[in-house]
């Protein structure tokens, strides 16, 4: 079959064709192109070591283990219509995503569907997305502080006390409201989301964002219950690549449009006569 | 009657750290559900009633909660209907609708009463077990919508067949 790609006026966008994994963006428009690899992982919960006993809980971010590939190749089905092209991506089967490109769309969505989280191996996960690229970011990423203000993070640093880091990857974790975002002198690469996430970069070049959690364990916290919902959640990350100087004017509006969507509402037949704009 | 304050207060009680953080209890959680639910259904009826005042017309007006995963009772049954666009930000925006149906083919007509580009994608290759819909429709009709600052859109949709719908122009299944 033909090369497993998607493409509109301002994108192309290509996969793996072993794997299914998303591997490059081009933006047409500026003429700049980046590999982007991105899979979803999950952190195993900790349920208390010899360094501790914190338990991870509903409170507590205590991974007990690097991140673990959901799958490492994917099913995937192309499909190539006038106004949509998608690829859809099946991780496991509580594990789903849709790459999407919309004509006109200068970003590329990504829909995922994920849970519920299996625990019958008695372990609590918590679940990421993981972007990797090739772009020198020396320990800094940018999280938007309630959707306004961009603040500059860096890993294993705080601006105004000297950090003694015990919690490499929760230790670097920061709320997302809006978006959060890598770069390095020429290319951006920001991802926006749709729902208050918490997000890091702990590898120069990538950026990860925790998108559903289940756990076992109580973090002695004040919850006395373990955060073990057996849901399923859906939700959009809309990604875009720009070059440094050009990437605010996509994301400040997009980000908006993300979490403020119009709200539709049906009517049988005609509906009611409004006044149009 | 409509009441935009049930909404108000369930969004109020839901600045609660836990209710923000998803920290609190299970029951607290069902709660905090529940009242969002209501709240969402009085603001609906309240919605309702100013579309109805402003369009003249006591037609009942549907509100599908469960389009993110493809169910809409309306769309999936009625051949005729119209798609109300809200647009809260103070600009104009381009947003791609989509609805599941039943029909192969449908006219939809923008605000001005000229038809706009439609399509029916029918679900992609079923040999991958992938949970993106919940419904029983038998495709999604998709368009790009687009509403004004602070105002409303009007779309009417028409299906013009019935049946399947067809294959998409260019399906690929990978391994």
């Amino acid at each position: 079959s033909g090369p497993l790609e998607i493409q509109n006026e301002h994108l192309r966008v290509l996969f793996d064709p072993l794997t299914g994994h998303l591997r490059e963006i081009q933006n047409l428009e500026k003429g700049i192109s980046l590999p982007v690899f991105q899979n979803f992982y999950w952190y195993a919960a900790s349920a208390g070591d010899a360094a501790s006993p914190q338990a991870s809980g509903a409170y507590i971010f205590r991974p007990s283990s690097g991140p673990i590939p959901v799958a490492k190749r994917v099913s995937t089905a192309l499909l190539k219509t006038p106004l949509v092209q998608e690829l859809h991506q099946n991780f496991s089967s509580w594990c789903s995503q849709v790459v999407r490109l919309r004509p006109g769309q200068p970003f590329l969505e990504l829909e995922w569907t994920l849970g519920p989280i299996p625990v019958g191996d008695s372990v609590g996960k918590e679940l990421i997305t993981r972007f990797q690229t090739p772009l020198a970011t020396a320990g800094r990423f940018f999280t938007d502080s309630n959707g306004r203000q961009i603040l500059e993070r860096r890993r294993d640093y705080r601006p105004t006390w000297n950090l003694s880091q015990t919690e490499p990857v929760a230790g670097n974790y920061y709320p997302v409201n809006t978006r959060i975002f890598i770069q390095d002198e020429k290319l951006q690469l920001s991802v926006l989301t749709d729902r208050s996430q918490g997000g890091s970069s702990v590898q120069d070049g990538a950026l990860e964002l925790m998108v559903h959690r289940r756990l076992l364990h109580d973090d002695e916290r004040g919850v006395g219950e373990p955060l073990d919902e057996a849901l399923v959640v859906r939700g959009r990350h809309l990604v875009l690549l720009d070059p440094v100087g050009a990437a605010s004017d996509g994301h400040r509006g997009r980000a908006q449009e993300l979490v403020t969507p119009p709200h539709l509402i049906l009517a049988p037949g005609k509906g009611p006569h409004l006044r149009q704009a | 009657c409509g009441d935009s304050s049930v909404l108000r207060e369930a969004v109020a009680v839901a600045q609660h750290h836990d209710a923000v953080t998803g920290t609190e209890r299970q029951h607290v959680a069902n709660d905090y559900a529940r009242r969002l639910s209501e709240g969402w259904a009085s603001c609906q009826v309240l919605v309702a009633n100013a579309l109805s005042l402003l369009g003249g017309s006591k037609d009942p007006l549907v509100f599908c909660n469960a389009l993110n995963v493809s169910v809409c009772p309306l769309t999936e049954t009625s051949t005729h209907f119209t798609v109300i666009l809200y647009n809260s930000l103070a600009r104009r925006v381009s947003w791609p609708v989509r609805l599941p149906v039943n029909g192969t083919c449908y006219e939809v007509m923008d605000p001005q009463g000229h038809p706009l580009p439609s399509q029916v994608s029918p679900d992609p290759p079923r040999t991958i077990p992938y949970p993106e819909r919940a419904g029983g429709a038998q495709g999604e009709l998709l368009f790009q919508a687009f509403a004004p600052p602070l105002g409303f859109s009007t779309f009417r949709i028409r299906q013009l067949s019935r049946g399947s719908p067809q294959d998409p122009p260019k399906s690929v299944l990978e391994g």
